[in-house]
């Protein structure tokens, strides 16, 4: 896995063609509302058991 | 037909009777539970033709000489409903006699993929004509296999072949040891990669969670099958060590929306490695049942 494949695959899923320029000060403002976080922490667990077949 | 569009195609229902009986093969123990499947090889006696038929078919159809074998899985579902699924067809000739072989690994597949306890193993093998049409002879009336009998063992009987390899010796071995370093021929497993993402440039800012993750990969060497394998699958090429099963990593990002900075989950398909295993490029890769 290189750190391409990564980036590619997130300008992919965002549909996005280049990585976008963000603000440093506006990102320190920035809170994770709970229902984001909730949204992120059940994709982590169930990435544990969905398996997708590789090669 | 009622598209503006077309004019209407009329077709003609040609019908091609064909001759077909139902195999059943009782799978229970024949598999070892740690082996992996390589192919499955169904093999059928041929009955010859008896000279005075051969004689008066080919008066008839003296161009026409081969049928068309098709076998295809069944499947009778708990509720009584059934399907089927092609699986292999070839031609043969009425001219010959003594086994035909027809690769069923996909049937065996299907088998494998149902819940515990698998009813036996149900092939459907036909024989018909050859091509539909009007100079389409009857050839496929002629073609006989010896049937399946019900004590088993008559000479000729259908026979199922499986051939599989032990994974003990030809398969991974799941997680590499953290604290044993791996050496160049050790076996193949899957190994812990850390991907620092803090570290990435263009993550900064941007990639909110998570800071890294563990990715995996797969290391080491897969033992090659004997001989023979190779030269009955040539086209199979040799065995390596590959993410048989990956998935997705879910990141959070900070997205513009609005004219205001938001966080936003995306997930990332195939980042981490959940199982390696040995495998042949060229290998079938079985096709998932429809529920």
């Amino acid at each position: 896995l290189t750190e391409e494949q990564i980036l590619d695959s997130l300008l992919q899923q965002l549909h996005l063609s280049e990585v976008p320029i963000v603000d440093k000060a506006a990102v320190e403002g920035l809170v994770i509302p709970a229902h984001v976080r909730a949204q992120y922490v059940a994709l982590l667990q169930r990435g544990h058991g969905a398996r997708s077949r590789g090669k | 037909r009622f598209s503006q569009n077309f004019r209407e195609v009329v077709g003609r229902f040609l019908a091609s009777e064909a001759s077909s009986h139902l195999l059943v093969f009782d799978m229970e123990q024949r598999l070892p539970p740690h082996s992996e499947l390589v192919q499955a090889v169904l093999r059928l006696f041929q009955e010859p033709v008896p000279r005075a038929a051969l004689r008066r078919h080919e008066r008839l159809f003296p161009r026409s000489d081969r049928a068309r074998v098709t076998v295809q899985w069944l499947h009778v579902r708990d509720d009584g409903s059934n399907r089927t699924a092609l699986i292999d067809s070839r031609l043969v000739s009425i001219h010959e006699s003594g086994w035909k072989a027809l690769d069923v690994t996909e049937a065996v597949n299907f088998w494998q993929q149902l819940r515990s306890p698998r009813p036996p193993l149900l092939l459907q093998v036909s024989v018909q004509r050859e091509h539909l049409g009007p100079l389409a002879s009857s050839a496929h009336r002629l073609v006989r296999f010896a049937p399946q009998g019900p004590s088993g063992g008559r000479q000729g009987e259908p026979q199922l072949e499986l051939h599989t390899l032990d994974l003990r010796d030809y398969g991974a071995q799941g997680n590499c040891d953290p604290k044993a370093p791996v050496t160049k021929g050790a076996r193949c497993c899957r190994q812990e990669m850390y991907i620092d993402l803090q570290g990435m440039k263009w993550a900064e800012n941007w990639v909110l969670e998570p800071p890294g993750f563990l990715a995996y990969e797969c290391v080491g060497t897969c033992q090659q099958p004997p001989e023979s394998l190779n030269f009955k699958w040539p086209f199979l090429g040799p065995r390596q060590c590959v993410a048989s099963e990956t998935t997705s990593l879910p990141v959070i990002v900070s997205i513009q929306e609005g004219g205001r900075l938001q966080p936003q989950v995306v997930s990332l398909p195939n980042m981490r490695v959940q199982t390696c295993s040995c495998a042949s490029d060229g290998a079938l890769v079985p096709r998932k049942l429809e529920p």
